[in-house]
């Protein structure tokens, strides 16, 4: 049911990323980029249709400094309500898992119960606290996430986590919907005489008119 | 719906992380449109490892802070516009750059009112240079501007100057539109509504018949 990470990364093409002119300059590897981070992406046989990755997780090696924004939409998805109870019992985080298929959104007590199933069990594998990992879920609303799936490709998809630029740009795939292309970049610049990287991945297609706080 | 994850290995205290990352989502993601729908579950994370040994930052207005704030705009920023360029049926990237107003937040308010109007998008679509759709979305944005400082440019074409319209080059507007379309290049849309140093960018796409298509099918 896993597809490799190597075959991950190649299944839709990169988007091209415009930044802004500044102090800094572009390098591969999107969110492993970054001293400690590691990624993976991979099919898990959550999508309706087709076998594109579906399963992503990005993990630090140490507690890392956590923040996060959500959507001010009142009809908050399972994984949003959360994240947010999440940072606010923890200032640090160490894990992040997305999902593509189902947005596990209007799904009522039983999506909470999903995530919460969900996070128990990546964190067990990755030996954290619960509230170090946190959720997001895309795609089709009202739908309730193919949980057996998921948790049968948590122990495949932590095996596969790597720090190279594969692991990030297979991670960036699976986290699409109606995507075209995958979106990530990473940039190295000085802080305080530091070289320092900060790096990043995205989706995005349709229903995109963010306010998030 | 959009998702972000966001990494770092800066050294930066927790309530100075929570206080940039917002910023960054404000003048990013907060920032793009495509079809004014806001989902039930946009989220960005963003993580600091600390471990490049940089020095600490513990005060948001510190220089390392404004350095670490400056790379994390741009990293949002170009994840952002990727999604804007990748919007559903998309052919091109449109970016609404506004100055003149009183402050950053009007300024941003105002791109992102004519990055979202589907009358401009379409008329984009359509290779229409139709500044009279651009100027009635700036109007309805909610920030009061002087109509006579209005001054509207696509690409380097000058289409309306103090709130005055311009005689220009149809074709050679129209034809700006198509060659950004064939290339899913960026159409650029710069306005100014006055004298203030308040500036802003939005992001959005032209809206095509393939947006109605996918969507039509792509059901709960």
């Amino acid at each position: 049911m896993s597809s490799s990470v190597s075959e991950a990364s190649n299944y839709i093409t990169a988007a091209p990323i415009f930044l802004p002119d500044g102090p800094w300059k572009q390098i591969p590897g999107g969110v492993t980029a970054a001293k400690g981070f590691k990624a993976a992406g991979l099919y898990g046989g959550l999508r309706a249709k087709g076998e594109k990755p579906d399963l992503a997780l990005v993990a630090c090696d140490v507690d890392a400094i956590s923040a996060g924004a959500f959507t001010t939409n009142v009809v908050a998805a399972a994984p949003v309500v959360y994240c947010k109870n999440a940072l606010d019992m923890s200032k640090t985080a160490r894990a992040v898992l997305i999902n593509a298929g189902q947005a596990n959104a209007a799904t009522g007590d039983a999506g909470y119960q999903d995530v919460i199933e969900c996070a128990n069990a990546l964190a067990k594998l990755l030996q954290m606290r619960p509230e170090e990992v946190l959720i997001e879920s895309t795609g089709v609303i009202g739908h309730r996430i193919k949980k057996d799936a998921l948790l049968n490709s948590l122990p495949k998809l932590v095996s596969s986590l790597s720090s190279s630029t594969e692991g990030a740009d297979s991670a960036a795939v699976a986290i699409t919907t109606t995507d075209l292309v995958s979106k990530s970049v990473a940039i190295e610049s000085e802080v305080g005489g530091t070289n320092i990287r900060v790096g990043g991945m995205a989706k995005g297609s349709g229903m995109i008119h963010p306010n998030m706080a | 719906t959009m998702l972000g994850v966001v990494t770092t290995d800066a050294l930066v205290a927790s309530d100075v992380w929570r206080k940039m990352v917002q910023i960054a989502v404000n003048r990013s993601f907060n920032q793009i449109t495509v079809d004014g729908d806001t989902s039930t579950n946009d989220t960005v994370i963003a993580l600091a490892s600390g471990l490049s040994g940089s020095t600490r930052i513990s005060s948001l207005i510190s220089h390392e802070a404004i350095q670490l704030q400056a790379c994390l705009d741009a990293v949002m920023q170009g994840l952002a516009k990727s999604i804007a360029w990748d919007g559903e049926g998309a052919t091109c990237l449109i970016e609404v750059s506004v100055n003149g107003a009183e402050n950053e937040a009007d300024a941003a308010k105002v791109a992102r009112s004519v990055a979202s109007s589907s009358l401009a998008k379409a008329a984009v679509y359509g290779r229409d240079p139709n500044w009279g759709r651009i100027a009635c979305a700036a109007g309805y944005a909610g920030i009061p501007f002087q109509p006579n400082k209005l001054r509207i440019s696509l690409g380097e074409i000058l289409l309306m100057e103090g709130g005055q319209p311009l005689p220009f080059d149809r074709a050679a507007a129209s034809n700006y539109l198509k060659k950004a379309g064939e290339t899913h290049g960026t159409v650029g849309i710069h306005i100014s509504i006055g004298d203030g140093a308040g500036r802003g960018q939005a992001w959005g796409c032209d809206l095509s018949y393939d947006y109605v298509k996918i969507n039509a099918e792509y059901t709960t």
